[in-house]
């Protein structure tokens, strides 16, 4: 995946099963970014890989204080970079 | 403070916690 300087990774481990999954998602290099992130602690939410998209969160991460508008797009793209390699795996897996 | 919690409007929970050290300074 690109590096957008916003790292994404499982918060848990993943066994394919259930279509929500925990996510941690934290500022790298705070320099890729347009606003100034809030703080450099890691965020941890969890992703419905079925109903949900990553834009959604970026846009409730951002309505949350997180992130600035502007970068909006560079946690979204982070977000589905991450969810894209973890339905990738469970395609593999099944 | 970390190890905040924030809750979107729409119900969804943030949870803050401090990222290691060693994952912050990754090349």
């Amino acid at each position: 995946a690109e590096d957008t300087g916003v790292r994404v990774e499982l918060a848990e481990e993943d066994h394919g099963r259930k279509s929500t999954i925990a996510l941690r998602l934290w500022v790298e290099d705070p320099k890729k970014l347009k606003g100034k992130p809030k703080d450099n602690g890691a965020i941890e939410f969890t992703f419905d890989l079925e109903k949900e998209t990553p834009e959604d969160v970026a846009q409730e991460m951002v309505e949350s204080g997180f992130f600035h508008e502007s970068d909006v797009k560079i946690v979204g793209k982070s977000i589905r970079d991450r969810v894209a390699l973890i339905q990738w795996r469970r395609s593999r897996i099944r | 403070s970390l190890n905040a919690q924030v809750v979107h409007s729409a119900g969804r929970r943030f949870i803050v916690s401090p990222v290691p050290e060693s994952r912050l300074r990754e090349p």
